[in-house]
């Protein structure tokens, strides 16, 4: 189940804030309910999967389209107040919705809407449905605000380590160096006192065949 | 004793790494470890 | 500005659901205005500052102690069904609401509502409020999942670094043993060459001494 509250203005009635709630079960295009409220009264209506497949076809559009129209128009809110016209007349419950072009509007939909008798009742279900949303959004807030800070932890644990890596690495390389060029060291050592030892006893050899 | 010594001094460096005896990579590692931080 | 709307039921009225919303400036104990609301009628009054304070001392509670009790009956929503019973007479407009304990309740405050004349803007005023704040919560949950992915894909770089930086360390030290063990075979090749010379000579010599 799917629901959507957002405000919208009448034509009738620019200055007062109305509420256009629709709701669905698994697509919009398969058909919603309209309720339309003024914080006073409230008026409701269906709109079935076939009469929006016929006034798709009525104004010449693909049905996927036309959907996507009626949710933009119904659904989304924001922006509605621009491209959409509402009009509504509380004698004979006629809602029908303009879309608003440059110099052009043109009908997307019309619905009757039968007065509730007990609007009581849906305003206090109306508010209910925001304060749980509210709520709702408030916990997935608060689940996301921990997530955040755990993955701002445990980025910062890595980025630590990772640090530590590339200190570390460099470290070995530098001592590792150190200790093969002292062990070097100690051979070229030898190797120079073996040709010095090499050279006396080679001078020794020559003077004695000399003194020979 | 002084023979031992000796015989020691002409076979190892002072790192204990052998001046004849080709090494290989634990024998290096091992010399390395033997050794004292270098910094 | 501070406001927050519960949920509340009134001992007189169980199976309605009433609205309570609080609102207030810096602090809930420099006074608060209550709205009441059964989605058909709403009623409205404050409570000054001063008013709080006899109150705290009329039951001998400290004033913070009693403010915070004030927050979580009037303010808190969860809970409030359980703990706390609200009474509300519409013909007098007397709205008090008691802590239950145990076995015994005791009357935490009361006030006056007055009946508000134009319900309806007050009602439209409240599901705009909740759908400016259902709006809110939504940007901010939207805003919370692109840092979190953010936050992730920074994790899962450094986390990449990281490993390829211990793999890299393992392969420097790898490579450098490799490198230094064929540079010290060297050297002992050419010491043990240099000994078998010099043994050589050694040998020639002392042959050539015996001859002598």
């Amino acid at each position: 189940m799917y629901r959507k509250v957002s405000r919208i203005c009448l034509a009738s009635e620019p200055n007062i804030t109305h509420f256009l709630q629709v709701s669905w079960e698994k697509a919009l295009g398969s058909g919603f309910v309209i309720m339309l409220t003024d914080g006073h009264s409230a008026w409701t209506g269906t709109v079935s999967e076939s009469e929006i497949s016929q006034e798709a076809d009525d104004i010449a559009m693909e049905k996927e389209k036309y959907v996507d129209e009626l949710r933009k128009a119904l659904v989304s809110g924001a922006g509605a107040a621009d491209m959409y016209k509402f009009i509504f007349s509380k004698e004979s419950g006629h809602f029908s919705f303009d879309k608003e072009l440059k110099d052009v509007s043109f009908r997307l939909g019309s619905v009757t809407l039968d007065k509730v008798a007990n609007t009581a009742e849906v305003i206090r279900e109306l508010i209910g449905y925001c304060l749980d949303t509210i709520s709702e959004n408030e916990a997935k807030n608060e689940h996301l605000l921990k997530e955040n800070e755990r993955l701002l932890r445990d980025w910062s644990d890595v980025q630590g380590r990772f640090e530590k890596c590339v200190s570390s690495k460099e470290a070995l390389e530098t001592d590792l160096y150190k200790r093969f060029i002292l062990v070097l060291n100690e051979k070229k050592a030898k190797i120079r006192s073996l040709h010095k030892l090499l050279s006396e006893v080679q001078e020794l050899e020559k003077n004695a065949e000399c003194g020979r | 004793c002084p023979s031992t010594k000796q015989h020691f001094a002409h076979e190892y460096d002072c790192y204990g790494d052998s001046y004849f005896v080709d090494t290989d990579l634990d024998q290096l590692k091992e010399v390395f470890s033997g050794m004292k931080s270098p910094s």
